[in-house]
């Protein structure tokens, strides 16, 4: 099974993690 | 002995001759085989594939779903949870319970809450909805996106028609933006089958629409995605869409094997992975259904 999010957000927003990475609930996913 | 020696020397020559003459053939033929296996070989992983999309999957996962539902007798439940632990590498120390014997079935156990304090909720705009690893995330400013490295989705057959919003564009891309300076933003978790399967809201959001899309239920590992583009508009999928902070926010849960019933806490009249034709699209106005970052949202069952 897979989440997928999609979403609107301006373009300098940056995810803190990439293809490969093991998340668990509520793990940042972004740079703050 | 001169006799010997002269006819080893022929034997010698005529060996050299042949060799001579069949080598650069016996070359030429040994490359155009190499060439048609590969081709062999391609086509082959193409049929394979096909007959693979052809499998049941959504009869077998219902078959799949009634048997892990079946109670299982006390006595067997730790060896059977136990092997199923070890085969996934379950991490059971995060769930509620962790006495084996409490779940009454695999069903319960596959949808094991986790105990308090077990994850932190970060600060940040967007978190994680659920365990898992990421397959690819990223900015997705085209109506192509990819799935994996290389291997893309259409964002239109994702989603289907923009009947949420009242904006109308001529670029189905532009017509979910709020805010034509923004763009889209992607993240795709897989779960596998050892993780927790319930998911929670990433942000502060507000779902007005769900759309159901009834599709097959392939697998959606991540060696299955490098192969087979566009895997997620064929699945079985709940897309909820509404508004966070900065414009369009979506969540979908999609299906795979054994694990097509999609429960989602607060839309109980959805249902998955039901008998029927597969090509069913499902759709319902919501209101204002209000989430809170790490709000339950929802769970796969088996099935």
């Amino acid at each position: 099974s897979t989440i997928i999010l999609l979403f609107e957000a301006p373009k300098d927003f940056k995810f803190d993690m990439a293809a490969g990475d093991k998340v668990l609930v509520g793990q940042s996913l972004t740079k703050v | 002995s001169f006799n010997t020696n002269a006819n080893n020397k022929t034997k010698w020559l005529n060996f050299r001759a042949i060799f001579t003459r069949w080598m650069p053939l016996g070359s030429v033929m040994y490359v155009g085989w190499c060439y048609i296996r590969a081709s062999i070989d391609y086509e082959v992983s193409k049929v394979e594939i096909k007959f693979y999309e052809m499998f049941p999957f959504r009869v077998t996962s219902r078959l799949w779903g009634k048997m892990a539902a079946c109670e299982i007798p006390v006595s067997l439940r730790s060896f059977v949870y136990g092997t199923y632990i070890r085969m996934f590498s379950v991490n059971l120390n995060d769930a509620a319970v962790t006495d084996l014997k409490y779940y009454k079935s695999l069903s319960a156990f596959f949808t094991r809450p986790l105990r308090d304090g077990a994850r932190y909720i970060s600060a940040a705009p967007c978190v994680s909805p659920c365990d898992g690893v990421v397959l690819n995330c990223g900015p997705a400013d085209t109506d192509k996106i990819e799935q994996v490295k290389g291997v893309t989705y259409s964002l239109e057959e994702f989603l289907g028609e923009n009947k949420w919003l009242k904006r109308k564009d001529e670029s189905y891309y532009n017509s979910l933006l709020k805010n034509k300076e923004n763009i889209l933003h992607q993240c795709i978790i897989y779960l596998a089958p050892g993780d927790y399967h319930r998911f929670h809201a990433p942000c502060d959001w507000t779902a007005t629409f769900r759309r159901h899309f009834s599709g097959k239920l392939l697998s959606v590992n991540p060696w299955l995605a490098k192969l087979i583009p566009g895997l997620f508009t064929v699945n079985e999928r709940a897309v909820y869409v509404g508004e966070w902070e900065y414009g369009f926010f979506s969540m979908t849960a999609v299906g795979a094997t054994n694990v097509g019933s999609i429960e989602i806490f607060k839309d109980p009249e959805l249902r998955t992975n039901t008998k029927g034709k597969r090509n069913r699209v499902n759709e319902l106005e919501l209101g204002q259904v209000c989430m809170s970052k790490g709000e339950l949202f929802g769970q796969f069952n088996m099935g």
